[in-house]
């Protein structure tokens, strides 16, 4: 069987961001995002989720930790544009990559990831996928341990 | 200035399922995925935000149109392991991609999409990102539109 798995990465360098509950209109996320890139800020992941009721959700994204206290300043500075009932962040944060080929018609490569992870107590915090990366992110602390614990379950830890 | 986004792709093969409420602890993510996995359902993207309050989490995903009734099935099956809420699902969405190279060093591209789709009243259900890739989820009849106003965006549209 041919594999389809070619790698794990992580990064420590990431700091999370949270928007809660903004409205879920048009516009709201460009006024989000175009602040920070006219701040020239990096943003790494995006992740948001379809609205339950239609009318608001949540929009997550990730910058280099550096770049986090000057990623906050730029979203108080964007309140009133965006909505946003809450702001939360975190810089304790890892993203943890398995990198692969064809993944999409491979159905459980993901869902052998989360549960080599589970099988540790890592906590999945958040979750994006394309054909060739499934991206996670995870405590830092539990970085080292998820890292080998997916180069085993993929057979990326032999010579 | 070198040109970063080299295609949008589309799907209108996508049907939606968000798993609302599910316990944001190790197992969950497992106890969703390996039962697709086992039923050769292939999932195209998977979203999942941060809990805000740490203890729930909602999850969506998506497959191809034709697997919609058998993925809610499967769900229905694995309603105790998983612990969810309730289940919505849909099958009126599209999933638009700007593909390109090395985006995340280029700060404004994902806040661009945003931006022009917003002009134009279409409305960004679910995103995920990645370096080469920025999906989003929209409504399905703005198919066509999204993609023709990202074209003109990035100057895709010359021969
Ligand atoms: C929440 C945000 O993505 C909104 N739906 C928009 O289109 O901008
Ligand atoms: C919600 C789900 O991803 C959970 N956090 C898990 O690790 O499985």
């Amino acid at each position: 069987e041919k594999q389809v798995v070619t790698g794990i990465a992580y990064s420590k360098d990431e700091a999370q961001i949270s928007l809660r509950r903004v409205a879920d209109k048009p516009g709201v996320a460009a006024a989000v995002f175009m602040p920070l890139a006219e701040a020239n800020i990096n943003v790494d992941m995006i992740v948001q989720n379809i609205s339950e009721d239609g009318s608001l959700t949540d929009l997550t994204f990730t910058v280099p930790i550096a770049d986090f206290d000057r990623s906050q300043q730029v979203l108080e500075g964007a309140r009133e544009a965006v909505g946003y009932q809450a702001i939360q962040g975190s810089t304790d944060v890892a993203k943890i990559s398995v990198i692969g080929i064809g993944m999409r018609s491979h159905a459980g490569v993901a869902a052998q990831a989360f549960e080599a992870l589970a099988g540790r107590g890592i906590n999945i915090r958040a979750i994006t996928t394309s054909e060739i990366k499934i991206s996670m992110l995870i405590d830092a602390s539990y970085t080292e341990l998820a890292v080998r614990t997916l180069h085993s379950l993929y057979g990326l830890d032999r010579n």
